[in-house]
């Protein structure tokens, strides 16, 4: 691998990103999907996080023209030079410029290039790396048209952001499992975005240091599964339970989704959508395994919460029934996903239909056809058809403590 | 000096451009001998077959001339 002269890079860790422009080849989302993907491959292996802009100046401005486009390095049209960026500072250090004569694509074909793999390179140029000359490297400079699903960096490019940033402050050493080969239903059409209303980024929370995983209390903001793993979140921690691997495995937040921060209210899985929904104050997120869906966040009460409803406790997905059951104070909601309303007649008592949940619940899960209800280091198993208490547990039961 | 067949020149050029875009390679607009220039852009394409792992000729073969023909990024491999 190598750095440019002096070895330039950003002196923060929350690097902002704007893309000003799209290329017509793809869809918006598409684009806005692959670009993302790219940084997420630079986080994932540093402590950097990626905030993305929708208006302003951003560190990193990524834009698509061709021929002569401002800067002292005209395109060359169809082929040849693809794209280029340049190195972290201010103006125009860490732009990255696409060359539009170019087909771009989000698939590995013949016909176009993939705009993923280059944004992933010329992003590497953004963030201070040069060009490497290991075959194979992402940072290789001639174009590698391979698979890009589940793509990986190597190791030389690994190596070389390493070099300017070092490691991430935990790593996450697996991704997560690939989406089930079912037929995948179409995303949620992006509602409007209030005129007047900025789309926000979660502000990042300080971060204490990470409970050991068997303190007997342990208590957790927020529980999913997620592509039949389960997540327990923590402030800006995430405990990794997987059918995939023995371990349990301690990642960050922001090392899946770099532009959400810790903090989770709640979280629940419609595994039918291969969707995660992240709920913090009163805004929620969509996620699909690490592409944060188009349009979000949104409020809470774009889902029917009354305006008086400023946060939730906990939520939970019932698979069987398509029900989801938001829980707030000592009360719960019930929504149908299906028709994507909330059900008439709530909200109800928490503990009238739920036998032996007095309190309020702090995280909720579904598995093995039971939920669990989380309150301070405790978990209460409930029959999820009788909903019947079962048995109460330690929080980290999980753990194998 | 040799004379360079119509289709060679033109290979000739773009490596030449290309060695100029990514290898720091400058003609030197004074130079009266193009053996010179020659020598340096041979220099040039020896450090460009080097970082591709190619056979290092000098020569602007076939194997090369393919190389700098691929779709690539455009920031430089070497700067000055």
């Amino acid at each position: 691998y190598s750095t440019f002269p002096l070895s330039p890079k950003w002196n923060k860790e929350d690097v902002t990103y704007r893309i000003l422009n799209y290329t017509p080849d793809m869809l918006q989302e598409d684009v806005e999907e692959a670009i993302a993907k790219a940084f997420q491959l630079w986080s994932s292996v540093t402590p950097l996080r990626f905030i993305r802009l929708y208006s302003g100046e951003a560190d990193i401005m990524i834009s698509f023209a061709s021929g002569f486009h401002g800067d002292f390095y005209s395109f060359d049209g169809p082929g040849g030079t693809l794209a280029h960026a340049y190195h972290p500072g201010k103006g125009i250090g860490g732009d990255a410029h696409f060359d539009e004569d170019e087909n771009w694509t989000k698939f590995t074909t013949y016909s176009g290039f993939n705009l993923f793999l280059v944004a992933a390179h010329e992003l590497g140029h953004s963030l201070g790396l040069g060009h490497s000359n290991v075959f194979g490297a992402l940072m290789y400079p001639v174009y590698m048209g391979k698979d890009t699903r589940d793509y990986r960096l190597h190791q030389d490019d690994i190596d070389g952001i390493q070099s300017l940033y070092g490691p991430p402050k935990e790593s996450p050493t697996k991704a997560f499992p690939p989406q089930e080969p079912t037929e995948r239903t179409t995303t949620v059409a992006p509602s409007e975005m209030p005129p007047h209303e900025e789309p926000t980024e979660m502000t990042p929370t300080k971060l204490p240091a990470r409970p050991e995983d068997c303190d007997p209390h342990l208590t957790f903001d927020a529980i999913t599964t997620l592509r039949g793993e389960i997540l327990f979140f923590k402030d800006n921690y995430v405990w990794r339970k997987s059918p995939y691997f023995t371990d349990i495995e301690h990642d960050t937040i922001s090392s899946f989704w770099p532009s959400l921060a810790g903090g989770f209210d709640a979280a629940y899985e419609v595994d039918k959508k291969d969707q995660v929904m992240f709920f913090k104050d009163d805004q929620y997120w969509a996620v699909n395994g690490y592409n944060i869906q188009l349009g979000f966040p949104k409020p809470i009460q774009s889902l029917g919460f009354p305006r008086n409803v400023r946060k939730i406790d906990a939520a939970v997905h019932d698979q069987s029934t398509k029900k989801t059951y938001f829980f707030v104070g000592h009360r719960y909601w019930s929504f149908n996903e299906n028709t994507q309303s909330m059900e008439r007649g709530y909200p109800r008592k928490i503990a009238a239909d739920f036998h032996g949940i007095y309190h309020v619940v702090d995280a909720a899960l579904q598995k093995n056809g039971h939920f669990y209800f989380f309150h301070g280091s405790k978990q209460y198993e409930v029959d999820a058809k009788t909903k019947k208490l079962v048995r109460i547990m330690k929080s980290n039961s999980w753990f194998d403590c | 000096l040799p004379v360079i067949p119509e289709k060679e020149k033109e290979d000739m050029q773009f490596a030449q451009k290309y060695l100029e875009n990514f290898y720091d390679f400058k003609e030197e607009k004074s130079s009266l001998f193009k053996s010179k220039d020659l020598n340096l852009m041979s220099e040039k394409i020896r450090e460009m077959q080097s970082f591709f792992g190619l056979e290092v000729t000098g020569q602007l073969n076939s194997q090369t001339l393919n190389m700098m023909k691929q779709p690539r990024c455009g920031i430089p491999d070497v700067r000055s």
